[in-house]
């Protein structure tokens, strides 16, 4: 379903390559919960964004759902981009100047629904992730982490196949965050969505079936739990 | 040192007062460290950017060793917040097309030092915090958890008497947090900087010496531990 094979990504720092990947080998099932760990720096968000179609490896292969990403046109990374993946962003990404609603009702906009359709579920899945009421709510007119949560259901809201997560309970509360894993959970399980999710917290990892674990741009364990 | 009485903040929406403080007070001795505690938009943020003077409330006064902040003029109110409180925001706030070293000295632009000075003491703070060869990365060349580090490394270089943190670890793993922790603990323990702290994280709070729960506007608890 999601295979990398030896994915390395350099940045340039002057005339220094900075390896941030060096070689990073994985195979995800479909329906599998995967939790991605390891200290500051890494590399977790430059494999995230890599598997969301985000950037382009330096080196190495990706493969999803059988087709290889490398080879494929700007329209079809476009529809993989915004039909089959969800992305929560470590840093929100929320348009500063338009609702809560209307930064989740984005993905929507090119799939050809009635405005009305958007809204009800803009509505149902901001409910979801525990913001009813703050629906009008523009980004700084709502706390860390509601931001977060309005985060969350963005990517909810497409009924993607794969969700990618990028420390996505970073600034909640601990009932707050166990909320929402039960929530990831049940998509999980229900819906056999594929969740990949970076975390530094173990109590959340614990919600996945698999942790793997990065360290200095290589993957140094993977076990089931 | 600090102390504040029947603090209250309502934001306007629309023709609706959302009242985020509900008449908070509170006392605060110098080198004390507090942390803060409650659910996500339980005010946390919106009581520490009072604190820290960058906002004003709507309702109760505020004393800052022993002056009463509503009542200071812009100019006291700028020596404030550049010279005795370092402040790191949940947001980081970082300026995006600066290097690392250039945000951590722009709090000391203000006071006369030499720019060989400046940069040495940015150096050293940036070190202090773990980031020694990140110094001339732009925060997009840095991770999640990189970048709040610089916001801290801002936050200690001018060596104020008040830390205010909002979230500081929100975005580490549990090594690089504690590392922080430890430096928190030795400024509070030999410096006598006070540190008022929101985490919601146990084990980071659990660095504190006296803990202050929200919920909904208002203060539930206050232990010390
Ligand atoms: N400008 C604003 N207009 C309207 N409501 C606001 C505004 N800013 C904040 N709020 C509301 O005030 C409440 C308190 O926000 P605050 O940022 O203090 O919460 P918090 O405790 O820091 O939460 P978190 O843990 O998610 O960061 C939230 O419910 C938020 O929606
Ligand atoms: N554009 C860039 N140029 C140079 N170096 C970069 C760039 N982007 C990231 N890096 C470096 O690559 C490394 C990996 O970054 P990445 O964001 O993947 O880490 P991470 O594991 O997500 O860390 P965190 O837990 O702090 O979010 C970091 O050390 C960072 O400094
Ligand atoms: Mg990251
Ligand atoms: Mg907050």
């Amino acid at each position: 379903f999601i295979k990398v094979i030896d994915i390395a990504k350099k940045y340039k720092m002057g005339d220094v390559d900075f390896p941030a990947l060096k070689g990073v080998s994985l195979a995800i099932d479909r329906g599998e919960f995967v939790a991605i760990m390891g200290p500051s720096g890494s590399g977790k968000s430059t494999f995230m964004n890599i598997l969301g179609c985000l950037d382009v490896p330096t080196d190495g292969r990706y493969f999803l759902e059988g087709q290889e990403v490398g080879s494929l046109d700007k329209d079809d990374l476009a529809v993989i981009r915004n039909k089959k993946i969800g992305f929560v962003f470590q840093s929100f990404n929320l348009l500063a100047r338009i609702s809560a609603i209307e930064n989740v009702e984005l993905p929507l906009l090119y799939n050809g629904l009635s405005s009305k359709d958007r809204l009800q579920r803009g509505i149902a899945v901001l409910s979801a992730v525990g913001l009813k009421g703050k629906e009008y709510h523009r980004p700084n007119q709502l706390s860390g982490g509601e931001q977060q949560r309005v985060a969350i259901a963005r990517a909810l809201v497409n009924n993607p196949s794969i969700i990618l997560a990028d420390e996505p309970t970073g600034n909640l509360d601990s009932q707050t965050s166990a909320e929402l894993m039960t929530l990831f959970k049940q998509l999980n399980k229900e819906k056999h969505i594929t969740i990949v999710m970076v975390t530094h917290e173990a109590d959340i990892a614990s919600y996945a079936d698999r942790r793997v674990c990065f360290k200095d741009g290589e993957i140094i364990k993977d076990e089931c739990q």
